[in-house]
């Protein structure tokens, strides 16, 4: 399956 | 009390326009240094960040930080009250819950103003760190809108790749394939013309064509749009607003799970 990960993943919350 | 006045109004009426289905709602982040933006999309695989500084306005002020929580539809209805050529004033008095647009005609035969009903909203803030990326293309804003409308009449999904040889879309679907290949090309005399690829190592990566088209709405406000790339993180596509300041856009790319 081909999935996307979410912005929080790759972005730390400040 | 917030007051940022803007000649050129028309700059106002784009960005809304580039933002408004991507993030239906956002905080208006105002500070003595300018207005940002950071939202996410509803399904937070895409992120915006707007950045307009206090020197790109004509006038700018702004006592306290301030977050204004705004429906984009909402006002993307009002901006479209304005004319092309207005000078469009946005105004909000220290904790308000209405952001007053005020335009006028460029004779100032015309001025009217329309207050936006503000929201509340929560919003968390990501830090975007500064980077290298593995490939960044600067390219005409054009051809990039032209590659993401013909590949999304093919296919879901697009593989940048990026090599020496150049940058490649590639896509599949129903009706077959479709590759385009850009190449470095600095022999236009105008600039904002030139394709310039500027290569540290090899990388490919997937991603929703929905989206890549959806960030070309951006095409008006920017001769040009920079494209970065980096293994297994979010694309990174950047319009520099003139001297405004710039809307950038991230999106995760597909993995394979």
């Amino acid at each position: 399956a081909v999935g996307q990960k979410s912005m929080t993943s790759f972005f730390a919350k400040k | 009390m917030f007051e940022a006045r803007i000649t050129q109004g028309s700059v106002l009426k784009k960005l809304v326009e580039a933002l408004k289905e991507l993030v239906t709602e956002g905080n208006f982040d105002v500070s003595s240094t300018g207005l940002t933006l950071q939202a996410m999309d509803s399904s937070h695989v895409c992120l915006v960040s707007l950045t307009l500084r206090d020197d790109g306005f004509d006038h700018y002020r702004c006592d306290r930080n301030m977050a204004m929580g705004i429906h984009f539809g909402n006002l993307s209805k009002i901006l479209k009250c304005a004319g092309n050529e207005d000078t469009i004033t946005l105004k909000a008095e220290d904790n308000a819950d209405t952001l007053t647009l005020m335009f006028e005609s460029a004779n100032q035969d015309r001025i009217s103003d329309f207050d936006l009903k503000l929201m509340s909203i929560e919003s968390e803030h990501l830090g975007i760190p500064d980077q290298d990326y593995s490939a960044e293309i600067k390219m005409p804003s054009a051809e990039y809108q032209r590659i993401v409308r013909d590949l999304t009449s093919i296919g879901d999904t697009v593989l940048i790749s990026a090599t020496k040889e150049g940058i490649k879309f590639s896509t599949s679907g129903d009706v077959g394939t479709a590759n385009i290949t850009l190449r470095h090309n600095t022999t236009p005399e105008k600039p904002e013309e030139q394709t310039i690829i500027d290569l540290k190592e090899p990388v490919a990566l997937t991603f929703a064509l929905r989206y890549l088209n959806n960030f070309s709405k951006a095409t008006p406000l920017a001769p040009q749009v920079k494209l970065s790339l980096t293994k297994d993180l979010p694309i990174f596509v950047e319009y520099q607003v003139g001297d405004l300041g710039n809307v950038r856009f991230f999106l995760a790319p597909k993995i394979d799970d």
